[in-house]
């Protein structure tokens, strides 16, 4: 049975830019005073989702989602602003 | 810039394009990248009324070029991996244009690296308009996957999605129209007929045409995956499939040959033939395979009959084969898989699953064959 990898600090940064450059997170600015789903979990949920992988909205439950994340990919359709 | 895409599904209002090569890549020589990005846009046109021009001067619809880190865009690359390409939804200016990293590995053909063809084939959708597509056997997949070029057939997501922009090819021979898209099977589809299925390393594989699902212990939903992309060179449409627990690989059929892979990695010695584990001449195909884990024989179906082999021994076992139905209670006909899950065995007849005790024989359930893909 795989074991369970620890998430570590490099994880969630490149889980962060993962979302940012693919699945529109963007950064949160104003007041946090709102409790709620975070941007990151709720983006997170969005790709897992999108990849048929079991949403959990963290990186905790099991390596499919980091796995996921690391394979060589395909930028996103930009549009010229 | 982040809605704009959003709002409106852009698309060229225009059937004849032009394209230039901006510059080339080193790993490739210039006559391999112009040829595969000739053939990536005929991908596109060969469904749809699009035609596309190739200049070398002044500015194209669809202006390619190699470049690493910052390039000139607001989207710079990341170096080698990650990402390998992007491009620009159909618009003037910088609308159709299509970057790729230089920081990658191209290449025309093989698999060490990543092949223009299909990264370009990718992008160019991107420029005529589509976005990514969540279907794991489309081209628009986001995630790259390795195929031959020589053999690529666009898929039907694919087709689906630049018909909804463009229509169809008007100059497609009714007559022969050329090989069916090929479409991703659906696990929870009622009449599904697996090809075969394996454990490996604790986790159950279900193949299907070019793809597999991949279920574990934690997870909830099987993941699909084309096989080429854990597996480069195995075979696709296979006949049967086991994990040998004596000697820890994976071993796919198809035809007379097996493939035995250990992790990702092909076994030094193999394909080989069938004929190696003893099976008579006259076996072209086995059916199914199926490692009985307490006895350390592997089953062979053939048709109504099985072979049993002894996996220590390296030896087929005397007095095969046997009708199925000396053994298996009721099983008088071909099967299409087996496999043995938390100690039961498995045999699939089609759309339909037998459990079985294999110690006494006796069947216990028929059940549907999407049974374990957690429909």
């Amino acid at each position: 049975v795989p074991i369970p990898q620890e998430v570590t600090v490099e994880d969630e940064y490149f889980a962060e830019s993962y979302l940012k450059n693919f699945f529109n997170l963007t950064e949160e600015t104003g007041p946090t005073i709102r409790r709620g789903i975070s941007p990151v979990s709720k983006k997170l949920s969005e790709m897992q989702r999108f990849f048929g992988l079991k949403i959990t909205g963290t990186l905790t439950a099991d390596l499919a989602t980091r796995e996921k994340m690391k394979k060589p990919r395909f930028g996103v359709s930009r549009h010229q602003c | 810039c982040q809605f704009l895409h959003i709002w409106n599904n852009p698309k060229w209002e225009k059937n004849s394009l032009t394209y230039m090569i901006e510059n080339y890549t080193p790993d490739m020589s210039t006559s391999e990248v112009d040829d595969s990005i000739e053939k990536a846009l005929q991908v596109w046109a060969d469904v749809t009324p699009l035609r596309f021009t190739r200049i070398y001067s002044g500015t194209a619809d669809i202006m390619i070029s190699f470049g690493s880190k910052s390039h000139g865009d607001f989207y710079p690359f990341d170096g080698p991996d990650g990402i390998l390409a992007h491009a620009f939804a159909p618009a003037p200016g910088l609308g159709g244009d299509a970057h790729f990293d230089e920081d990658e590995t191209f290449t025309f053909r093989s698999n060490t690296g990543y092949v223009l063809f299909m990264v370009a084939a990718h992008e160019f959708g991107h420029s005529l308009g589509l976005s990514h597509s969540n279907d794991p056997g489309a081209l628009m997949y986001p995630v790259y996957t390795y195929s031959n070029p020589d053999t690529f057939v666009l898929p039907r997501d694919d087709v689906n999605g630049i018909q909804s922009l463009y229509g169809p090819n008007p100059d497609k021979d009714p007559v022969q129209p050329g090989p069916e898209p090929p479409t991703t099977p659906n696990s929870c589809d009622s009449a599904l007929v697996l090809d075969a299925v394996s454990t490996l390393r604790g986790e159950m594989i279900f193949f299907k045409d070019s793809f597999f699902w991949r279920s574990y212990p934690q997870s909830t939903t099987p993941q699909q995956s084309l096989i080429t992309n854990f597996w480069p060179n195995a075979p696709i449409n296979i006949d049967a499939a086991y994990e040998s627990q004596y000697s820890d690989n994976i071993l796919l059929f198809k035809g007379r040959r097996v493939w035995a892979f250990s992790g990702y990695d092909l076994v030094r010695g193999y394909p080989k033939s069938i004929s190696s584990f003893g099976l008579p001449e006259s076996v072209s195909k086995i059916d199914a395979a199926l490692y009985d884990v307490e006895s350390g024989k592997t089953l062979f179906f053939v048709g109504s009959s099985y072979y049993s082999y002894d996996e220590a021994k390296k030896t087929m076992d005397q007095g095969f084969p046997k009708r199925s139905d000396e053994t298996f209670t009721g099983l008088t006909s071909k099967v299409t898989a087996a496999f043995q899950y938390k100690g039961y065995t498995y045999i699939n007849r089609g759309q339909h699953m037998l459990k079985y005790n294999l110690r006494t024989g006796s069947l216990l359930r028929v059940l549907r064959t999407s049974y374990l893909l957690q429909c």
